[in-house]
């Protein structure tokens, strides 16, 4: 089974490493400030406080015998590339490093960063979108044209089947599942009925979905 | 049209308002660091340095003619509290609000947040799911018991259509698109076949996810 070395355990780096655990992985997470190890203690299987850029310390604690390592350093953009980069020399296979900046993001590609995530700033773009129409609930970019959203009915929806509403034809919009209080109705037909307080779950262009946007 | 006031442009703050802009919306942008409002002045209509806590500040600013306020104050829990509250009093419709942890948000929501977000944690468990399968490119959670993924079409299912492949009846997933390149099959019909780089876009229950994901 795979093992995962989080290092820096700030607010993204945390909800990886107790996401991990909760799927029932072996993790390892690392960080500089004691008082964060120690809130962690319960929540993953090892929390150990040290400078992850000692790399007599990562050796120490055994780092290269991990799968896949998480680098997740803020502020100190200096020590989370050298960090990526220890990792990447100790043969870990994958290696994810969190970005702050394009800059940033460019070198730890350079320096063999498997893959870089920017969590605030892709957020804050379903966020935007989110605010742009309040029905629109969520907003996740598939591709540069497609997006799936989450769409609160309109009033003008209630008790007509898709059939009636046309969704494809008249807005261009795939609807995929209904989110129906806890219940989710997956790939509903033609004659299933949209009712008060449903969500759907469409899927479709983007220039589709932001006539609709403007039009809620 | 809806105006937008973000308070604190820090990486998600300052992707907010960026994206907000973008899709055509006007957009004040306030942070107390004179630096961060300067890389901002030509990327949303206004960019102001002030200190968000001073209602005499955001009153001269004209922040009570907006209709939707974002606060994405960070480290400092004490002025994200203060300035929710200013703008609430102020009489915004809408404020959403970034918290740092669940008894900032309870406060958050206490004193009439209509919203809060949690963006690094959001992100660590789609990014946690994603390297559990290496296969899995996103997961974005629809409710407590059912998930998007984009899976990476597996070697054994090149060359096969989806009624070959019983993608509901033997994983319990239903195939809401196809990425293949830049383009995307929305809600592809079962004589659809699969090649190899496809990556399809399904839902279904958790339990059929993970068990897929160990299969993986
Ligand atoms: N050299 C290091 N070794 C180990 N941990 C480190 C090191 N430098 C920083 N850290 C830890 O990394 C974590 C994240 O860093 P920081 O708080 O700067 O980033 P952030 O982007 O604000 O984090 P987040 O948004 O995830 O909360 C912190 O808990 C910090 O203690
Ligand atoms: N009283 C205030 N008035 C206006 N802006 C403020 C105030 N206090 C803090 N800010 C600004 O809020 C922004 C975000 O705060 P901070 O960097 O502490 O949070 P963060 O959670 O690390 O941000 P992010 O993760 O979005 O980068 C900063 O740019 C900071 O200058």
């Amino acid at each position: 089974m795979k093992q995962f070395v989080v290092i820096g355990l700030g607010r993204f780096g945390s909800s990886v490493a107790k996401t991990l655990y909760k799927l029932g992985y072996d993790v390892l997470g690392i960080d500089i400030n004691e008082e964060i190890v120690q809130s962690l203690v319960d929540s993953i299987t090892h929390a150990v406080q040290a400078d992850a850029t000692d790399e007599n310390t990562l050796k120490a604690l055994g780092v290269r015998n991990f799968d896949v390592g998480i680098v997740s350093i803020g502020d100190d953009i200096q020590a989370s590339i050298l960090v990526t980069l220890i990792l990447k020399d100790m043969g870990l296979k994958y290696v994810v490093a969190k970005a702050q900046n394009d800059l940033h993001a460019k070198v730890l590609y350079k320096i063999g960063a498997d893959r870089v995530v920017f969590p605030e700033r892709d957020m804050g773009i379903r966020v935007a979108h989110n605010l742009v129409a309040s029905n629109i609930l969520d907003y996740i970019e598939l591709s540069p044209d497609f997006s799936i959203v989450e769409i609160q009915a309109l009033p003008e929806w209630y008790d007509k089947t898709l059939r009636e509403l046309q969704m494809r034809v008249k807005h261009g919009l795939n609807v995929m599942a209904i989110k129906r209080n806890e219940d989710v109705i997956v790939s509903p037909g033609a004659e299933d009925f949209i009712k008060k307080g449903d969500i759907l779950v469409v899927v479709g262009q983007n220039k589709d979905i932001e006539k609709l946007e403007k039009h809620i």
